[in-house]
């Protein structure tokens, strides 16, 4: 463990608890996509199926249940108590485009030919592109409240501090996991655009809205 | 190496 990791993890964290308050607080789903919810939700699910399987540390186990957790609650929030306030008319991204192929490609690269190491690929590729539906939503309605700017701050941040991480374990413990960086190199990159949005204009006290 | 099970990083 070390300060990156540390960090990332707890970005990560704030990600998920910002926005379940934001919908909590408000009693509204507008703006968030469900389905980029429920594709975190399934990449949990995938991911830590080793719950059952290894113990690795009370953090680990603590943390992966909170993750799971708030994942299944937030999607409750969106497709049952709030539905109401669901705006699926703009979160129009057809999922099967990515869960397919990334379901294709854990099966043809992935570190070992075994059903829970399959799932964790699986689960390593969806989260680098789980975001789309978001991001689809926000360019098609042009706008986005600040709460889900900050939101999408500290969980593009958290992937990119996991970066950091894995420099750091590679040139002090020689460990590095090849599907992990690369997973994780696009899906920092597919923030990029939206930092460069939430340091010029959600920083400055605007809010985000993109041009007609 | 290789990140084979168990995994450590959430």
């Amino acid at each position: 463990m070390n300060i990156f990791r540390l960090t990332g993890d707890l970005s990560h964290l704030a990600a998920i608890i910002i926005l379940l308050l934001k919908i909590w607080k408000s009693r509204s789903c507008a703006g968030i996509s469900g389905k980029s919810q429920i594709l975190f939700a399934l990449v949990f699910t995938t991911r830590y199926l080793d719950l059952f399987t290894s113990f690795i540390s009370l953090y680990n186990t603590c943390m992966k249940l909170i993750y799971i957790g708030c994942a299944y609650a937030t999607v409750y929030l969106i497709y049952a108590k709030f539905r109401a306030t669901y705006d699926g008319n703009h979160d129009s991204f057809r999922v099967e485009f990515l869960v397919v192929p990334v379901g294709g490609l854990s099966v043809l690269i992935n570190h070992d030919f075994s059903p829970l190491e399959i799932l964790w690929t699986f689960s390593i590729y969806l989260e680098s592109v789980a975001i789309l539906p978001q991001l689809f939503m926000i360019s098609k309605t042009g706008e986005a409240e600040t709460i889900t700017t900050h939101y999408l701050f500290c969980l593009g941040l958290y992937r990119a501090l996991y970066l950091f991480n894995w420099i750091w374990r590679f040139y002090f413990e020689g460990f590095f996991d090849m599907i992990a960086i690369v997973a994780g190199v696009v899906q920092t990159v597919l923030y990029c655009d939206f930092f460069y949005l939430y340091v010029t204009k959600v920083l400055k006290g605007k809010k985000l809205s993109l041009p007609a | 190496g290789l990140n084979i099970n168990p995994k450590d990083e959430l």
